[in-house]
């Protein structure tokens, strides 16, 4: 896409900041494979925002579930690779700290695409 | 380390920088911001055959700095306080924006829990500006993750040998000063 430097306008702008806007997964700690938790479809946005969780093919990231499935085990298995976290594949306390940690925007896209594949231990 | 798909990076030995007179913060002063990119810019000049030029014409620079809020048109809205910081675009594109409505700190004062190093994130931003992604060194300037009140500007072998695979050294970079590089590089 050709997308504009910037805007040009210059009215004045006035940035509403109320509260943290972080994301916090902490209730999702320990949540096992198969299992459905209210928050799970959230990690999943996440998840796919930054490269690791493919949408479910009707183009909308919105529709993830709150199902811990077999893919969303594969993509924290990866998170935790590229994060430098032992590979589990687990919801840990220190792989949903990290997840609800302040990040780059930039996607890790680019280190997924290394062509490493990781299995839970 | 890791790179952008295709291993972008830049041709030329000067990079001219210029800040968006429209998305630019009230506070820290833009003379603050300045400081904070100078020195930031420095500390990649310092490894590599590439030098870093301030110049006012933000429509002309090599690089585009802008602080933003929310959804700026890019496709990537910043999501207000902590969540995502900033984001930069791969070689050759140079823009790099930094959310508007984080507690940005030049100082080191650290007093507000969402408080957040500005010149920490320049120096990741500015590592993608310049084609590196992001590392699962922990230590590494190029890890994407960085936690409030906390300050990490000086690169790591990690980001130095990543940043002289696409560059080359500076001449006056001197190796036997980054005694953990040599041995990595030694090591192949």
């Amino acid at each position: 896409r050709n997308l504009p430097d910037e805007y040009t306008t210059k009215a004045t702008q006035t940035i509403k900041v109320s509260n943290a806007t972080r994301h916090d997964f902490s209730r999702l700690v320990d949540v096992q494979l198969g299992s459905h938790v209210s928050g799970v479809s959230e990690l999943k946005r996440y998840l796919h925002r930054f490269g690791y969780v493919k949408d479910d093919g009707s183009g909308s990231s919105k529709n993830f579930s709150d199902v811990f499935d077999g893919r969303l085990e594969s993509a924290i298995s990866l998170f935790q690779q590229n994060l430098g976290l032992p590979i589990t594949g687990r919801l840990d306390t220190s792989t949903v700290t990290l997840m609800s940690s302040p990040r780059c925007g930039v996607s890790d896209t680019h280190m997924i695409n290394n062509g490493m594949h990781v299995t839970a231990r | 380390y890791t790179y952008f798909g295709g291993k972008p990076k830049w041709n030329r030995d000067t990079l001219t920088y210029a800040f968006s007179e429209t998305h630019k913060l009230d506070y820290p002063t833009s003379d603050d911001v300045k400081t904070v990119f100078r020195r930031a810019f420095g500390r990649w000049a310092s490894v590599i055959p590439v030098s870093f030029k301030e110049v006012d014409d933000y429509t002309t620079a090599n690089l585009k700095i802008g602080f933003f809020a929310g959804d700026h048109g890019d496709g990537k809205p910043f999501d207000g306080v902590l969540g995502t910081l900033a984001h930069a675009f791969a070689p050759k594109n140079g823009r790099v924006h930094f959310d508007a409505a984080e507690t940005w700190v030049v100082n080191d004062d650290f007093g507000s829990k969402v408080a957040v190093d500005l010149e920490s994130v320049a120096t990741h931003e500015i590592g993608h500006l310049l084609g590196l992604g992001h590392s699962s060194r922990e230590s590494a300037v190029m890890y994407p993750i960085l936690p409030p009140r906390t300050k990490k500007v000086d690169l790591t072998v990690d980001d130095v040998a990543g940043v002289l695979r696409l560059y080359g050294p500076n001449p006056e970079l001197r190796l036997d000063s980054l005694a953990e590089l040599k041995d990595s590089l030694r090591n192949g």
